[in-house]
């Protein structure tokens, strides 16, 4: 007896998940981040940001359509956060690495906040 | 799965959506 270990499945999945994003199929939640508007699903949003994890799981905050996150979110930060969730590759440059640090910790991701703070440590070191 | 004999299947699992209808 055996069991068929699958080992791309978990990468399938979530391409599927960024088609239905960017076809906005079954999006659930639009998040708006001054004045941006993006199309999400409320599953992917809880799964990898401690922040929507605490807003979605309060029982009167399930049923949201829409949310507006805090006027100081920066929605370049947000938007290479919102990719990652959706493709696990966040793309970092000087440029964008300090806002991507400050909404990462906004959203409560704290692996990708220390991934970020290491490469700003890094740049500085070159 | 601990001591089950896992086979590792590298193609595809799932089918995929595509980019659009």
């Amino acid at each position: 007896d055996g069991c068929i270990q699958f080992t791309r499945h978990a990468g399938d999945v979530l391409l599927n998940f960024n088609r239905l994003r960017s076809r906005n199929l079954l999006t659930d939640v639009t998040v708006q981040v001054d004045g941006q508007i993006f199309h999400t699903h409320k599953a992917i949003l809880v799964a990898c940001s401690g922040f929507f994890y605490s807003v979605f799981m309060k029982p009167e905050n399930a049923s949201l359509s829409a949310i507006s996150l805090d006027p100081k979110v920066d929605p370049k930060g947000f938007s290479l956060l919102l990719d990652f969730m959706y493709t696990s590759i966040l793309n970092l440059n000087d440029t964008v690495a300090l806002t991507t640090l400050n909404t990462a910790i906004y959203l409560q991701m704290e692996h990708v906040a220390d991934t970020c703070h290491r490469f700003i440590k890094s740049r500085h070191q070159v | 799965y601990e001591g089950v004999n896992t086979i590792k299947e590298r193609g595809r699992s799932i089918h995929e959506i595509p980019r659009q209808d």
